[in-house]
């Protein structure tokens, strides 16, 4: 007799490279981002999980949609000209899509300003780009830790939340004016540091070159030289 | 590009070494006033006749022993270099937890005895009373001891500084979730049900001057320094490491007061059972709730 045996399926382990990112796909790999981490026999491809929701960006850029709105995560993807005359502000609140702020408008406190220069300073001569705006929940697991954050008790990402900024699919380093990321949150106590940080998808862990962090009452400006 | 702000949490060198020496410092001086203590205890014993019936002074007593046992542990688990054979650093680490366990059930012990004497004070009588405390008091923690020993919670644990340079090493646990549920969760519960015991003592102590009416209002610094030994004695001193994130200043107070909790006791225990001539009409809110007890009991 032939017997069939089916091991339990475990998405965090063996998280698919052709990724797909259906609603049901997001949902059910989202789910990693609380379960990694929660006991040892919680196996989990920290790198194939990573990539996924790195890639989630470009994906976004290559699609027609709008706006994303999971629990998890909230996303505005926009075609913005490469001639704008203002620097671009969008809102960050949690748990709401980023959105555009007018000049005029009150400055939020969550905030991500995008100097005009970027987009002039894009190789090629494009009229438009796509732009991506993603603020992602990583939750209290161990993906998007790193593994400097996870050796080193205590320490964790504020909120657990990234911010994801993507511009035309092109890398942009040397920035002249740099791209500011306002995060803002309770009073830090002295023997806490804040350090801004980008995701160093080489090294799978967060680095901080590039980026200066100016600590505020109450908030923090992350300014950094590349995308 | 994703980007994010981290928060590390530091303790340098010099402030890990300063909480150290401070740590040591108050420890020793727990440790000699507990000795006193015990010393007292004894004396007692043989000198007055109401320390053999009551159960009270057995259960700081009690008390004083784990907290004196916890003190020495720490002092030689703190003074010994972490290096050497896992076995021996994991049986130092199992040694620490025990006593700091029993150190725990012993304030939620007297916050129980507590309960007794001045909130429900009727039908408070139990068969073998203090016996079956003290099974709880030195028999719980040994559970907890094995349970954590079993799943190979105990080895070297560090803190580190600002460029990940180790600040202090020491045998304790290695894997946080034993940690948070065997010290933290452990801690809580027993704190919790001793502030709340605290309160509503503070609160029958404050309240019964208006009770007695008309004989006089005791002087108010009396209740609050009674107030503040019970403190000591249920370990409210332990709380402040709850607010220790609040910044450095916290943590130096917490440690400050902390290790000195045997000192407290020490105090507590002088102010209420040092024989002076005022002492059996003694006007202490808790002494008299002692001889309620010992009659309710009788």
């Amino acid at each position: 007799e032939e017997k069939t045996t089916e091991e339990p399926r475990n998405i965090c382990r063996r998280v698919k490279e052709d990724h797909e990112y259906e609603v049901f796909d997001l949902n059910d790999i989202a789910r990693c981002f609380t379960k990694c981490g929660q006991s040892e026999n919680s196996a989990c491809d920290l790198g194939k999980l990573q990539r996924y929701w790195l890639n989630y960006e470009s994906y976004l850029l290559e699609n027609s949609m709008e706006t994303v709105d999971m629990p998890f995560v909230k996303a505005l993807i926009q075609n913005i000209s490469t001639d704008v005359s203002e620097d671009l502000l969008y809102s960050l609140m949690p748990s709401q899509i980023p959105r555009q702020v007018m000049q005029n408008e009150e400055q939020p406190a969550d905030r991500v300003r995008l100097p005009k220069s970027l987009f002039g300073a894009l190789p090629g001569n494009r009229s438009a780009v796509r732009l991506a705006i993603t603020v992602l929940d990583i939750g209290a697991g161990n993906v998007f830790k790193g593994p400097k954050l996870l050796e080193d008790k205590g320490s964790s990402v504020l909120n657990n939340r990234m911010v994801g900024l993507s511009v035309g699919q092109m890398h942009t380093t040397g920035l002249s004016e740099p791209v500011e990321i306002t995060f803002s949150h309770q009073r830090q106590s002295p023997n806490v540091i804040l350090t801004c940080v980008f995701w160093d998808m080489a090294k799978g862990d967060w680095d901080s070159q590039g980026c200066s962090t100016e600590l505020g009452d109450g908030r923090t400006v992350c300014r950094c030289d590349h995308l | 590009t994703f980007f994010a702000l981290l928060l590390r949490p530091i303790l340098d060198l010099a402030t890990a070494q300063t909480l150290t020496r401070i740590s040591q410092a108050g420890s020793a001086v727990s440790m000699i006033f507990l000795a006193f203590t015990m010393v007292l205890y004894v004396a007692f014993r043989f000198s007055l006749q109401r320390f053999k019936a009551e159960d009270a002074p057995k259960i700081h007593m009690a008390l004083s022993i784990s907290l004196f046992l916890l003190n020495l542990t720490f002092l030689i688990n703190v003074g010994s270099s972490s290096q050497g054979p896992p076995a021996s650093c994991w049986v130092r680490a199992a040694i620490f937890h025990y006593f700091l366990l029993c150190v725990f059930t012993w304030m939620g012990l007297e916050a129980f005895h507590l309960y007794l004497l001045v909130i429900r004070v009727f039908n408070t009588y139990f068969g073998h009373y203090f016996l079956k405390l003290s099974l709880l008091g030195w028999g719980l923690p040994v559970l907890v001891v094995i349970g954590a020993g079993s799943s190979n919670s105990y080895g070297v644990y560090s803190i580190r500084n600002q460029e990940n340079r180790t600040s202090l090493e020491l045998c304790w646990f290695q894997k946080e979730p034993a940690l948070y549920v065997t010290v933290h969760g452990y801690f809580l519960v027993t704190f919790l049900f001793g502030a709340v015991v605290l309160a509503l003592v503070a609160w029958k102590i404050f309240t019964l001057p208006s009770v007695t009416a008309g004989k006089g209002q005791g002087p108010t610094w009396k209740s609050v320094l009674t107030v503040l030994g019970l403190s000591s004695l249920v370990g409210m001193t332990w709380g402040l490491a709850v607010l220790t994130p609040l910044g450095l200043s916290t943590v130096y107070i917490f440690t400050l007061l902390n290790s000195l909790q045997g000192l407290f006791i020490f105090c507590w225990f002088i102010i209420l059972y040092f024989p002076t001539q005022s002492t059996t009409a003694s006007s202490s809110g808790t002494a008299r709730m002692d001889q309620a007890h010992f009659v309710s009991q009788e």
